[in-house]
């Protein structure tokens, strides 16, 4: 069933790969169809592990994870022509890129309704794992391991769960999550300490958070129900995600430059979801300044 | 679609031609590829809050897990996932302590039966793009089970 998925030739690629490719799409569910990218392993792909990688969002795609991260080749900056990538992690891994859930990259649902929970994508992604070893039974027997990034930690678990405890045969031994979500509380809580820590905020923000956010030793920064706590948290998480930093890494400039997008904005505001009603009028949600005069 | 301070420009322009999308097998029906959709992004309804049991099931199964960050991102920062792990009240096996790549500092770790914390110094959310070499020693170090 995998033969007519199989990747021969792609545009840009000057390389011969050492590796097998191939690149088609998983039944998960009725008229839902999730494109997945295999690559076997560099090293033993009979005897190597299959990993499969997410990335998170929730709605981005994987293939981010497989073009820019940890697949055997990268895009240059031509967005024509495609160099090797001595890191990756099909050195040692049969590496499966799924781009999850349907409407995501160039996964679809027939009737495109795309509205969806994290459950349901954990269903999705096991129904569409299944399909993958339908596809490719050489590979059952293998070890068999999910990573994931960012909100592939709430991905990774719950999937990891249907996979441990439901009927499929598959060889499964563990899971990893990087930079992932994996309690809101403890991502929003913490994110004030790393702030002060990191010297983003002054000493009179982090006394004012203390002040109103804290009681008897403990702090809730989460959900406070004080508003004057809240205003505070704002102020602070308004310096981390608006001022102008690179909040996913702090010490690299920020690329792109794109405005926010809506699925951004969305994910702000489920991420802080106790501050939103003040984190789009405080008073660094205004235009971000010119490099030269960034202080 | 794109995540604030990520360029994806490359990536996107050639996942969208025609000759790439005929080579991945791409139905031609298909809208043009997107780091993220907004469709999904917009309705989608979030269930866990934490995903502590269903860690405390999967960890109890005996199954192996790691949880690495790079020590850089503030969207999901590392203190947040360490005091995750601590928060999961399992038995401390390790003490907190440095792994080296190239011999040099690649980060800290601790283990705490079946799972471990790591954390991989100067890399970002994005950790095999910022950090590759020591993101695939981890790589590989977690799926032989050996140390770090």
């Amino acid at each position: 069933q995998y033969a007519p998925d199989e990747v021969t030739d792609l545009p840009g690629m000057t390389f011969k790969p050492s590796y097998r490719q191939w690149s088609g799409y998983l039944q998960a569910g009725p008229g839902k169809f999730l494109h997945y990218w295999f690559v076997t392993s560099q090293r033993d792909p009979t005897k190597d592990p299959v990993v499969l990688w997410l990335n998170g969002g929730p709605g981005c795609s994987s293939l981010d994870g497989f073009l820019s991260e940890n697949g055997p080749f990268h895009v240059n900056n031509d967005g024509a022509t495609l160099y090797e990538n001595e890191f990756s992690w099909n050195k040692y891994a049969n590496m499966l890129y799924l781009e999850s859930p349907a409407g995501v990259g160039y996964s679809y649902s027939d009737d495109q309704n795309y509205e969806t929970d994290d459950d349901k994508v954990a269903a999705d992604n096991y129904q569409a794992l299944q399909s993958f070893f339908v596809k490719f039974p050489n590979f059952t027997l293998n070890e068999f391991f999910i990573f994931g990034e960012s909100y592939g930690g709430i991905y990774v678990p719950t999937l990891s769960l249907r996979v441990a405890t439901g009927q499929a045969k598959i060889n499964f031994q563990g899971f990893s999550v990087g930079n992932g979500l994996s309690s809101f509380a403890l991502n929003d809580e913490s994110l004030i300490y790393f702030g002060y820590y990191h010297g983003l905020f002054g000493e009179d923000l982090w006394r004012d958070l203390n002040d109103n956010c804290c009681n008897k030793g403990g702090c809730n920064f989460y959900n406070s129900s004080s508003d004057s706590c809240k205003i505070q948290v704002n102020i602070a998480f308004s310096i981390v995600y608006q001022s102008g930093l690179n909040e996913y890494s702090l010490y690299l400039d920020c690329e792109g430059r794109r405005g926010l997008s809506k699925t951004y904005e969305k994910a702000m505001t489920l991420l802080f979801r106790n501050y939103r009603k003040t984190l789009h009028t405080s008073k660094y949600s205004g235009p971000r300044l010119s490099s030269v005069s960034l202080n | 679609a794109v995540p604030p301070c990520i360029n994806s420009t490359a990536q996107t322009n050639w996942l969208n031609r025609g000759d790439v999308r005929k080579a991945l097998h791409i139905p031609a029906t298909l809208p043009a590829w997107d780091i993220c959709s907004d469709a999904v992004g917009e309705k989608y309804n979030i269930l866990y809050w934490t995903v502590k049991d269903v860690y405390l099931k999967l960890l109890s199964m005996g199954l192996r897990a790691l949880v690495y960050n790079g020590d850089t991102d503030m969207a999901c920062n590392f203190l947040g996932d360490q005091w995750f792990v601590e928060d999961l009240g399992i038995k401390v096996t390790s003490k907190y302590k440095t792994w080296i790549y190239d011999d040099q500092v690649a980060g800290f770790y601790q283990r705490f039966g079946n799972i471990t914390f790591l954390t991989v110094k100067g890399a970002g959310h994005m950790v095999p793009q910022w950090a590759p070499g020591p993101a695939l020693h981890m790589f590989q170090t977690f799926l032989i089970n050996g140390s770090y």
